[in-house]
């Protein structure tokens, strides 16, 4: 029996729980895929026949099957990889007040975690777009505070509630940032946060000339996200010893 | 989608055979983003004695099949099943627009045997 459009049919709800997949709801989803994901996925097992996918990312060699349950690159155990683009990415960054070149909160929804699933990798990755202007080498002091309490489309509603995670100089916007979140400390008050509310600074770096505009730019271009690795133990038995 | 070979006897011996998962067919192109399908696989066929000495079976399905070809009507044959699988990973979209990549173990029939 056919269900009604837009519905499921028992056997398809059953099968997609029992994987463990959650359609997305409504039209197809338009997001690019992000080339790491791609890199991922390509150097998973070999039995995945890809017919080609019209979205296919760049053709890469088919890797050498990894351990089950292991992301190598990422060097995690894990089966499960989510990348999850910063909700507030659409809300404008916030005049920068005194020096600060750049105050932008960062919102992440977390709330697909699974309390069966462990979490092996939260890695926050910070991509500046490298706008034309952006001198390629130039100190800047970035600084990461977990903002707690009361917040207002993903900023919170007061400063002092802000707890420093990181403050460091980088010597170059130029290429991605990574942070692992998990190494920086307690990810909210439960093992299992529903959110993650940062708010991202930046100072340019000692005796630095900033062009006009700059920090503007870095504001919009700034694409912020997460790589969640979880490992779910009950599908990732180790491999039993083979019998005879 | 399954591929009936010709039937290599009335009777065929237990051994992997083709069967292609194709997420179009399931609606789920849209979602999944690669692969487009995988080749899972299934185990058919006989474990009778001598057959089962031949392939990859356990000593105690052997002693059955062999009970069972002296008195069918007091021991059944041994089962075809899967004796080695293979995982898959399968990138999609959830619905919260996140780009999720799953490992899947024991997804693909790579090997039959009589257990």
């Amino acid at each position: 029996t056919q269900p009604q459009p837009g519905t499921l049919s028992p056997q398809a709800s059953a099968l997609l729980q029992t994987l463990g997949l959650s359609p997305p709801p409504g039209p197809p989803p338009t997001r690019p895929v992000p080339s790491v994901m791609w890199r991922l996925f390509r150097r998973g097992p070999e039995a995945t026949e890809t017919q080609g996918s019209e979205n296919e990312g760049p053709e890469m060699p088919q890797e050498p099957q990894p351990l089950p349950c292991h992301v190598e690159e990422l060097g995690v155990p894990g089966n499960i990889v989510r990348h999850v683009l910063d909700g507030g990415a659409s809300a404008p960054p916030e005049p920068a007040l005194g020096s600060l070149c750049l105050e932008k909160p960062l919102f992440f929804n977390l709330s697909f975690l699974n309390p069966k699933e462990q979490l092996t990798l939260v890695r926050l990755e910070l991509n500046f777009g490298a706008p034309a202007d952006l001198a390629p080498a130039q100190d800047w002091e970035l600084s990461l505070s977990h903002a707690q309490g009361p917040q207002l489309w993903g900023r919170p509603l007061h400063w002092h509630h802000r707890e420093v995670l990181l403050s460091q100089t980088v010597p170059t916007l130029h290429d991605p940032l990574h942070f692992d979140m998990l190494a920086l400390g307690r990810l909210g008050n439960s093992t299992f946060p529903q959110n993650l509310s940062l708010v991202l600074e930046l100072l340019p770096g000692r005796d630095s000339d900033l062009p006009k505009g700059l920090c503007t730019k870095l504001g919009h271009s700034l694409e912020a996200s997460l790589l969640v690795v979880t490992l779910d133990p009950q599908l990732c038995q180790p491999t039993s010893r083979k019998r005879r | 989608a399954t591929y009936l070979g010709p039937l290599d006897s009335p009777d065929p011996p237990c051994r992997a055979r083709q069967l292609y998962i194709n997420f179009r067919e399931v609606g789920w192109h849209n979602w999944i983003i690669a692969p487009r399908g995988f080749m899972a696989n299934y185990c058919q066929g006989h474990c009778f004695f001598p057959t089962a000495t031949k392939i990859s079976s356990l000593n105690h399905a052997v002693m059955q099949s062999l009970m069972h070809s002296v008195a069918p009507a007091t021991t059944p044959p041994p089962c075809c099943v899967p004796v080695k699988l293979s995982p898959i990973s399968v990138l999609f979209y959830d619905n919260s627009d996140n780009v999720v990549l799953r490992h899947y173990e024991d997804m693909v029939v790579d090997e039959c045997g009589c257990r």
